[in-house]
Formats: structure tokens, sequence, C-alpha cells
């Protein structure tokens, strides 16, 4: 009965995984491997390619004049307007991941206040994970799988754009080698959002109840849906550790940012997650 | 609570979309 119950658990955690995540590992995969009925994704490998694909990256927000003046302003401009972009997209993401930790059971009934803390803490992590699925070695898809932006691209930018997303994909080859699927990554993002030793949380028992019951899905899920992978349990929580100092860099990158690009604004939940985080 | 405002009023809201 009591394996029945983690079965239980971790199907509702990929159902809502399903239901707030648009974009799948099935799906990027499909993409990236050229399986999918649907057009292949834009490349961007250039500034002129960036400046063609931020027609599509902005499809949803930026209106025509908007988009003349970005194709007549100075290069320079380009990567502020594409992190620009990126920073709306994670805004959007956050909001998601927030939905999916309102679904794990008990999670509502936490403390409020601890609920902001985990979430606070947990969701740069969450998102990082959730973006490896969306990377090969030689790039990433964005914009919901319509673009494959190119990794050398990407190191061409400038300071310090040029270093936000290399130990993103350092890191993402590392972890796609462990083969979770969408159904093992929801209960994975659920371990790292229940972390009952986030600095600041009121009351660490009851999150630590949470996770517990979630680790022992999670365990029993991977040993039966690949059983010939050794160790998968141990392998997946010690790719936690690497995650606190990815999270902790990129802050320190987007402090930099902060104060050398005079025209940088952050993302007001942005600014919320990574004020005094570390 | 004034400091995390957006992400109070997120955890909060169910299903209608917040103005982000």
């Amino acid at each position: 009965p009591e394996s029945a119950d983690l079965r239980a658990l971790a199907r509702h955690l990929y159902e809502s995984y399903l239901k707030y995540f648009p974009l799948t590992k099935a799906k990027a995969r499909a993409i990236l491997s050229g399986k999918t009925s649907d057009s292949a994704p834009f490349v961007i490998h250039d500034m002129k390619s960036l400046l063609e694909g931020e027609q599509m990256i902005n499809s949803r927000q930026m209106p025509a004049q908007e988009l003349r003046r970005a194709e007549m302003s100075v290069m320079h401009e380009v990567e502020l307007r594409f992190f620009h972009s990126c920073q709306s997209r994670s805004a959007e993401a956050v909001s998601e991941v927030t939905e999916f930790a309102k679904s794990i059971p008990g999670f509502v009934s936490l403390d409020l206040n601890d609920q902001v803390t985990l979430l606070k803490y947990g969701v740069i992590e969450v998102l990082i994970i959730m973006i490896a699925p969306l990377m090969n070695k030689d790039g990433t898809l964005i914009s919901y799988g319509q673009i494959f932006m190119t990794r050398e691209f990407l190191k061409s930018l400038r300071k310090p754009f040029c270093e936000m997303m290399e130990p993103k994909f350092e890191f993402s080859v590392r972890f796609n080698a462990l083969e979770l699927d969408d159904s093992d990554m929801a209960l994975f993002l659920a371990v790292i959002i229940l972390s009952g030793d986030r600095p600041g949380l009121l009351n660490v028992k009851p999150i630590e109840d949470l996770q517990e019951t979630v680790l022992h899905a999670l365990e029993l899920q991977l040993k039966t849906s690949h059983p010939d992978s050794l160790q998968l349990f141990a392998k997946v929580l010690q790719k936690m550790t690497d995650l606190r100092q990815l999270v902790t860099d990129h802050v320190q990158l987007i402090q930099l940012l902060k104060e050398t690009e005079v025209d940088w604004c952050l993302h007001p939940l942005l600014q919320e997650i990574m004020r005094d985080l570390y | 609570k004034e400091k995390h405002k957006i992400l109070h009023r997120l955890l909060q809201n169910s299903s209608s979309p917040v103005d982000l």
C-alpha cells in the first residue's frame, strides 16, 4: 500500500508538471533530434540572425514600431534587449514553478512565509534544471522551442553576458547524461523546492516530512524505470550541490550587470528573488 | 512581507493571471 501511495504521488506531480510547464523534455528532445512534425527551430548563431530571431522571441509583446526601433539600434544594445526578453521569460517561468509548487501535496498548508522562502531559494535551481533538457553541447532551445541559439554565439557576446550561460551548458551536459525523463524530473523538482535547509525558514519539520515522502517516491521511481542505472538516485541527489554553486555564481553575475550596465533594469519579480539571496 | 510582494501574490492568487 505504501508504494501505491508513492506511485500516486509521482503520477500527480507528473500531471501538474505537464500542466504548468509548456516545453517538456520529451518535446525538447524531439525538436533537438529533428524527430518532430513541427518545423525545425530557427537558428540564432550571429548578430544578424539574432536580429531576425528577435521578431520571434518578442512576437507576443513587441509592437511593430518597437521592432523597427530595434532593427535600427546599434549592436551594443542587442545583448541588453535579448537579456531583457530572457528576463520576461524567466519571470513567467517563476510563476509556472510557483503553480507547480502549489500543486505539491501539503505545500500550501505550510507557513506562507516559508512558502515564499522555499520559492525564493529554490526557483533559480529549478529553472537551471529545467533548462538542461533544452540544451545539448552545441546550443539551447529558447522561445518555447521555436529557436535554437548556439553555444558559440552565447560565448561571443560581450562580457559579462558571455559568461552567463557557459556554466549552465557544462552542468546540463553532465545532468543530461543521467537521462531522467519528464516524470523523474517532476519528482526531482519537488525535492529541490522542499529543501528544509533554506535560510530563514520558520518551521522546518513539516517541510522535511514532505520532502522525505517525495524522496521516497523518486527513489522508487528511479529504481523501477531505470533498473540498469546504478546509483542513479544518489547521482541525482548529488546534483543539488552543484546547483547551489551555479545559483551563487549566477546571482553574482546579475549583480555585476547591475553595476556595469547603465541601461540594465532587473524585472521586479527577479529582483525580489535575488535580493539578499546569498 | 513587503520585500516579497509579487511572490506573495503569486502564492495566494489561484489561477487568476498575475500581471508580471
